[in-house]
């Protein structure tokens, strides 16, 4: 199957070539794809606003972040439900840098919940802005604004 | 750490390896042989003391190894390779294993490289894929128990907006019960991450409208039509407004507005259509893409004149008239 709009020539050639599979020690007797229909899946863990809810409440941190430009889980939707949660608001909407230039927008909730976009990006955000994706990472892992 | 997962060498990159790469499955049910697959790639930076990072990618059904290839992994392969060749793979500047350690895990069984001996494993849902994943945490944490002491994260995007938050909760609960090895759990990241029906499913009329998708007109008569609420249709009207709008943004490509939309060459990889139907190509959400849920949510069913055009049939106009 291909996955619409997207090209996984590069990955379903090298990690399909026989010198990787055996390079990083992966089974030879199956193709590799990048998404499969092998597998029957269900949904069954309902809203997952719950789960957020009991993980920041135990003093867990989460990043919630938004490439704005993807319209297949829309920032809308993801600016709607961390609001929703009623957490009180510790850093106010404002624009985030990275490498001197805005990157997006981000607001900070009580319980360590931040939710962020990422100005012009798409459904994977390392992969429409790797250096923007990086210094949003780095910054959460360390704790920093 | 397993010195026979040590990944040694990488083709198509000739130089040093800028920090240690294991990779190897995980026995996640031995009587099932359910086996998980997991690629890691230790620091560049201060591997003993930097985070653990848990990497997952949607789907469901897509490989992690996604993120390690086209997202934040050591190499930068777009660059590096044309159709038919290896060529030389070149440092990745943005990689994520500058400021962390990374596991890149297929999961579930069925994913990627993973895989199970027993195939009813390839019926599965989010629960026993949270199960199974805090299962192979739990082993590879003593596989590799130089690790544990490290701050842990999870992280993920698309599906992985239901894969972190539960397998977290898993993680949570384990510690909280005393399991061991206990992690160093310390949050997690969502990035486009599925959520919430509700949400998600209200997310799409704003963001066409906003973006310039869709008209100011049709935004209004949209939503006063559906009062706002885009999931669950009201009314006929609500139906054939959301039905415009679909129209409008359905040749875009759905992963960002902006780019072209990719088309495979290889005639293979045409879409199937599954027995109900519907495309089952799904990248990165749990039915299909996102309008067409958004139909299946209006209407019971999805796109009925289109489906059959994506198997290659092309209807005639008298079997279009008696659809």
């Amino acid at each position: 199957e291909s996955v619409p709009c997207i090209n996984d020539e590069v990955a379903t050639e090298w990690l399909n070539n026989e010198s990787v599979r055996k390079a990083i020690h992966a089974e030879t007797d199956f193709s590799w794809e990048l998404c499969t229909s092998r597998i029957e899946f269900y949904h069954d863990s309902g809203s997952m606003i719950k789960y957020h809810m009991n993980l920041t409440a135990k003093g867990y941190r989460a990043l919630i972040y938004s490439g704005d430009h993807d319209m297949c889980v829309p920032f809308t939707g993801s600016e709607a439900w961390t609001r929703s949660l009623g957490y009180k608001i510790v850093d106010e909407w404002r624009p985030w840098t990275s490498n001197g230039q805005v990157a997006g927008y981000t607001q900070g909730y009580e319980n360590n919940l931040t939710f962020l976009t990422v100005k012009g990006s798409g459904h994977t955000v390392p992969e429409y802005k790797p250096r923007e994706a990086f210094d949003l990472f780095s910054r959460f892992l360390a704790g920093k604004p | 750490a397993p010195q026979s997962a040590l990944v040694t060498q990488i083709p198509g990159f000739s130089g040093t390896l800028p920090s240690k790469h294991y990779a190897g499955y995980v026995t996640v049910d031995q009587s099932h042989g359910r086996n998980l697959f997991y690629y890691f790639v230790e620091s560049e930076g201060k591997p003993a003391e930097d985070p653990v990072v848990l990497w997952l990618n949607g789907g469901p059904g897509c490989s992690s190894l996604d993120g390690f290839v086209y997202e934040h992994g050591p190499f930068n392969f777009e660059k590096a390779m044309t159709k038919g060749s290896l060529l030389q793979l070149q440092l990745n500047p943005y990689s994520w294993s500058k400021v962390s350690n990374i596991i890149y895990l297929d999961s579930p069984a069925g994913v990627g490289f993973s895989y199970s001996k027993n195939e009813t494993d390839y019926e599965t849902g989010d629960l026993k894929t949270a199960s199974d994943s805090h299962t192979f945490l739990l082993k590879w944490f003593e596989l590799y128990p130089e690790f544990l002491s490290n701050p842990f994260f999870i992280a993920g995007e698309s599906y992985a907006g239901v894969y972190v938050p539960t397998l977290s909760s898993e993680v949570v609960k384990g510690i909280d019960a005393g399991v061991t090895p206990v992690l160093n759990f310390k949050g997690y990241l969502v990035g486009n991450g599925v959520t919430d029906d509700k949400f998600d499913g209200n997310a799409l009329v704003p963001f066409a409208h906003g973006m310039g998708l869709i008209s100011d007109d049709l935004y209004e008569e949209v939503n006063k039509a559906c009062g706002g609420s885009y999931i669950y249709p009201v009314n006929d009207t609500c139906g054939s407004k959301l039905e415009e709008v679909d129209k409008n943004i359905e040749d875009l490509n759905i992963y960002d507005i902006l780019e072209p939309c990719y088309h495979s060459t290889d005639s293979s990889k045409n879409r199937k259509v599954t027995k109900s139907g519907l495309p089952s190509s799904f990248r990165l959400l749990g039915e299909t893409e996102r309008p067409l849920a958004v139909r299946k949510r209006m209407f019971g069913r999805a796109w009925p004149l289109r489906a059959p055009v994506r198997d290659g049939i092309v209807p005639t106009w008298p079997e279009l008239m008696d659809n």
